[in-house]
């Protein structure tokens, strides 16, 4: 307003000098200031205007997506303009903003009221926190809440594998051929050994036909499997290559308002950790179908090992809002730290468990990390 | 956020299109909601 008042003033100013008065010269003056009035509130109803047709956009394209749901046509990868701009970002920072901004601590008596206002928006069930909400100081320590006793009973039955989280199952399936592709979304896959590492332990592919029209992501020739053959070999006698085992997969989205405690799915060993420093795109459901490599360019710490059936790995891949991956059994790791470049094919930063072939044993149902903002 | 579960789990290493009742199978559908501890998939000893 001020910036507008001298402009005003500097405006009429001149005006009288010109021509000696205002009115003498057509009233010019008192005519301008007039059109400068409107300046201010003009701007405000264009930016409001601007904002509605823009939120008006994306209800009609989600309205066209959900019909098209509804008829079983399958969405398709297509990337699109916002997809890159969200490339352009620095969206490890601003994630570690909101990192810091959740982080600070919350008058006691208002915890209660910001709590259930999150929980209003994100659908969190407040029955399930291990402490009363006034102890939580703050959002973030919230957010990674454990829950009370008996809430989360784990199936008993031994030939079974448990969920590791609370979520939605976004894709699940058997890996066949010798690339083991995860489908993103229709029309876009990615390889198990670019989202877990191009040595992780997995045992030797059968030589497998390949597949033209399959895009292999992060691996320069076919012969990484070899090389995960060759890799650490004492490790990898502790997978042997098993005929009777197939190689599964599962994928699991957390929401924002879901309980963010990793679990252990089953009795098993992790043997390595492999920490990814990445990207923080958003992770939903439109991201994955218009961000390329959306797991496989995100921050994301990997766990890799065997239970009784052959290898286990355990992807746990952050976000803008959800940045850090904690894991209990290696408290001093740390995610999502400032860096000064990133470089896309940087190799991720590994950690062989002691003892080397046998590492951590992780019980089944047994907390193992957590994600957190910023 | 994510996580992706990959492993290995028994097969009777049928011909394909047909399944034993030893697969390891899973239990849930896309778009499930699941909790810890709930199963995803099991597997029954021949």
């Amino acid at each position: 307003t001020s910036f507008l008042n001298n402009l005003r003033s500097n405006h009429s100013a001149r005006a009288s000098s010109l021509g000696g008065g205002g009115t003498g010269s057509g009233g010019g003056g008192s005519g301008d200031s007039k059109g400068n009035a409107f300046l201010l509130p003009g701007a405000t109803m264009a930016t409001i205007l601007m904002l509605g047709a823009l939120h008006a956009r994306r209800l009609y394209e989600d309205k066209k997506i959900e019909e098209k749901r509804e008829r079983g046509i399958e969405l398709e990868f297509k990337p699109d303009v916002k997809a890159s701009f969200l490339g352009i970002l620095p969206l490890r920072s601003i994630s570690r903003a909101w990192g810091s901004l959740t982080s600070v601590e919350i008058p006691v008596w208002m915890r209660p009221y910001v709590y259930k206002a999150w929980s209003r928006a994100f659908h969190s069930n407040l029955e399930e926190p291990a402490l009363p909400l006034e102890e939580y100081a703050s959002l973030q320590e919230f957010f990674v809440r454990s829950l009370k006793e008996g809430c989360r009973p784990i199936d008993p039955d031994p030939r079974c594998l448990v969920s590791p989280v609370d979520g939605t199952v976004v894709r699940f399936g058997e890996l066949k051929g010798s690339r083991g592709m995860i489908e993103q979304v229709k029309g876009h896959s990615y390889s198990v050994s670019a989202l877990l590492g191009n040595n992780c332990l997995l045992p030797m592919a059968p030589e497998g036909k390949e597949s033209e029209d399959e895009e292999a992501i992060g691996e320069n020739n076919d012969k990484s499997w070899w090389t995960v053959s060759l890799a650490s070999p004492k490790l990898r006698e502790s997978i042997s290559a098993s005929p009777m085992k197939g190689l599964y997969y599962c994928v699991i989205y957390l929401k924002p308002g879901d309980y963010h405690r990793i679990h252990s799915p089953a009795d098993w060993n992790a043997l390595v950790r492999r920490h990814f420093a990445g990207r923080l795109f958003p992770v939903n459901e439109r991201a994955t179908r218009t961000i390329r490599n959306l797991y496989v360019e995100n921050e994301r710490v990997v766990l890799e090992g065997v239970w009784k059936e052959g290898f286990m790995a355990l992807a746990a891949v952050g976000a803008t809002n959800i940045g850090s991956i904690e894991l209990f059994i290696e408290p001093e790791l740390r995610t999502n730290k400032p860096k000064k470049k990133l470089f896309p094919t940087e190799p991720p930063e590994e950690r062989v468990y002691d003892p080397e072939g046998h590492g951590v044993k992780l019980e089944k149902g047994k907390q193992v990390g957590a994600f957190n903002m910023g | 956020s994510t996580v992706v579960l990959v492993f290995q789990a028994p097969t009777a290493n049928t011909p394909e299109g047909s399944s034993s009742s030893s697969d390891f199978r899973f239990c849930v559908k896309h778009g499930d909601r699941v909790r810890v501890g709930e199963a995803l998939g099991r597997w029954k000893e021949e």
